[in-house]
């Protein structure tokens, strides 16, 4: 096990003990910025972890962003890994940052599926989904981004426990989505959910589940455009952009369809590297170059989220 | 522990609706378990699909014949899964 957080290879794919291990020195190391909170627990009983980063206040506006809950889109918990330690780093050393952590809370769950996370560790690298049982089928999990009460069940989803895309027997049936949508629903002053997933390189926003533009489509697709340009001045790397159902297809019961219909205008789905090439198998040494692009597009959303608090 | 011997990634490209719908209806049949990691979507947008090794000849046989175009983009999907087994054990050392 790691020792302290500054032994930690972030150029390294990690175990779920990893790092679960890291978080505890994180927080360790920051006491007066990091904290870890548990909001429940997975379907096989792993805790379900969130870190807080806060320079205090009481319920201030905040913005939560998950990595990982499609398990095998492992570049995704890497990312959060280094991104987690990007804010630790870079408070008050960035104007920007501090600005943004002196207004806001940041909430991050690194490992948003850790069932499937560690079965992509032990038993199937290419498992997607939760590990429930399905009453009646002898095959196993829910796609916990088609579990969302949002235009759950529609034809953007699947009905067959087999399939990829299975919805669940009813919304929020996976402990996992629910674990969220209590702890958003409770704190009540969320402003910004960012839901990191891999890989094809694109920028989406609501809705996925029907085709009307969302109300604030013009503000989100202005800001995505900011984004993607912030992220691709790095490395070069291009993304596309837009509501879901436009830019790749209808998808029911999505994260951030329910966000969004809950009140938290900036509601966005990251799908990082690469192009094909690799797909889930990027290999490791793209974890740094993908995490650094990725925060220039986190940096631009949560800043246009600091300056514009609804 | 599932092993991936064999399994190869293609990359489809789908060039209308019609070919968009023959993708879907082949990824519900269950035994060749084609695995999308880039669901069929719309014509223009890439497919990405791993094909278990025991499914590879049935599959390419049908995409041939709908003359649907595609590309390997991974030849053997458990020799990444090593690499990426290799790195980890000397990441940890």
């Amino acid at each position: 096990f790691e020792r302290s957080s500054n032994s930690f290879s972030f150029s390294s794919y990690h175990t779920i003990e990893e790092i679960y291990s890291w978080m505890d020195n994180l927080v360790t190391e920051n006491p007066d910025l990091v904290s870890k909170i548990q909001i429940g627990q997975s379907y096989e009983k792993r805790p379900l972890y969130v870190l807080k980063f806060s320079t205090g206040g009481v319920n201030r506006p905040a913005i939560w962003i998950d990595t990982g809950i499609h398990s095998r889109e492992w570049i995704t918990q890497a990312t959060g890994v280094w991104t987690a330690n990007k804010i630790v780093t870079e408070y008050g050393k960035d104007a920007s940052l501090t600005a943004i952590l002196d207004t806001v809370d940041i909430f991050f769950e690194i490992v948003t599926n850790p069932d499937g996370f560690a079965y992509t560790h032990s038993t199937n690298r290419m498992w997607r989904k939760t590990r429930s049982i399905n009453a009646g089928s002898s095959c196993r999990g829910v796609d916990p981004n088609r579990n969302w009460d949002a235009g759950f069940g529609g034809p953007g989803s699947s009905s067959n426990p087999c399939a990829e895309t299975y919805h669940g027997p009813s919304p929020h049936s996976e402990s996992e989505v629910k674990s969220i949508v209590d702890f958003v629903l409770s704190h009540g002053n969320v402003k910004a959910l960012l839901s990191i997933h891999s890989y094809s390189q694109m920028l989406l926003f609501p809705y996925g589940y029907k085709a009307e533009p969302a109300p604030d489509h013009q503000e989100l697709n202005d800001l995505a455009r900011e984004a993607v340009a912030a992220l691709a001045a790095l490395h070069g790397t291009k993304y596309t952009y837009g509501s879901t159902i436009d830019t790749i297809y209808r998808a029911d019961g999505t994260t951030t369809d329910w966000s969004y219909d809950n009140g938290i205008k900036y509601s966005y789905t990251f799908e990082l590297r690469d192009t094909g090439r690799y797909g889930f198998l990027l290999p490791a040494s793209q974890i740094i170059p993908t995490a650094e692009e990725t925060w220039l597009a986190l940096m631009k959303i949560m800043e246009h989220v600091r300056d514009n608090l609804y | 522990q599932k092993l991936f011997v064999g399994d190869q990634v293609l990359r489809i490209r789908a060039s209308n609706e019609e070919q968009i719908a023959l993708l879907r209806e082949l990824g519900k049949l269950e035994d060749l378990q084609i695995d999308y990691w880039l669901s069929p979507a719309q014509p223009g947008l890439p497919v990405d699909a791993r094909v278990p090794f025991h499914s590879l000849q049935a599959v390419k046989v049908f995409l041939e014949s709908n003359t649907i175009p595609y590309t390997i983009t991974v030849d053997d999907v458990q020799e990444l899964l090593d690499e990426e087994k290799e790195a980890m054990m000397v990441s940890r050392k």
